[in-house]
């Protein structure tokens, strides 16, 4: 799995 | 969207909504730390940036909702009710907060742009914002019932999020180890109350430390 920014969150 | 994180949002809104009803009802903001409130706006100024470049329904209401409560509340608290802060008894050293957000910040962001370390430094500076609050309680030694369930949906709002990030790390390929870090530390910073507030408020007795 990759590590990313969920950007939809608040 | 999942149902943790829908339910983490209502927390989240329903702790904005007694806050306010709270200081407008008793026309008072007594037992509610400054401190607290300006780093939660500082948190949503920094992290709600993308609202100049990214537009979604949902997200960019609440993120709107936020900043603006959030400058509403520090408003009535440096305005109409000023007179009922005592700043005597919030007195956590706020400074070494923001100094190690922004140190975790410039070291560890997904990448170096303005926006994205100020997203992570909002990211660990929401972790810790509650502790001038949770220290002003501490102080005083008790808190009025409506502030206890105040600071009680805005650690259930974070703690919902943790079910939320199972989900998505069980349901997708991407995971967010920053947010999830800095939500669990943020969940276990209040854990001590959630179990005071348990064993106290809702069994009908004063908010009071043992």
């Amino acid at each position: 799995k990759e590590a990313v920014k969920l950007h939809d969150e608040l | 969207m999942n149902i943790f994180r829908l339910a983490g949002d209502l927390f989240h809104l329903i702790s904005i909504f007694i806050l306010i009803h709270k200081m407008t009802t008793s026309k008072s903001c007594s037992g509610i730390s400054f401190k607290s409130q300006a780093l939660y706006l500082l948190v949503y100024v920094t992290r709600y940036l993308d609202l100049f470049w990214t537009f979604a329904l949902y997200n960019s209401t609440m993120k709107i909702i936020f900043i603006g409560s959030s400058a509403y509340v520090l408003h009535l608290m440096t305005g109409p009710f000023k007179p009922t802060h005592d700043p005597n008894i919030d007195t956590f050293k706020v400074r070494y907060l923001i100094g190690g957000a922004a140190i975790l910040a410039l070291l560890f962001p997904y990448k170096w742009t303005p926006a994205e370390v100020l997203w992570t430094f909002s990211i660990w500076l929401e972790s810790v914002a509650i502790l001038p609050q949770l220290f002003m309680v501490q102080r005083t030694g008790a808190a009025e019932t409506i502030t206890t369930h105040y600071i009680f949906a805005l650690g259930a709002y974070r703690a919902l999020y943790i079910p939320n990030w199972i989900y998505r790390y069980l349901t997708s390929t991407f995971w967010d180890p920053l947010s999830i870090i800095a939500g669990v530390i943020q969940t276990v910073l209040y854990s001590d109350f959630f179990y005071i507030y348990y064993t106290k408020v809702l069994q009908g007795r004063k908010f009071e430390l043992p």
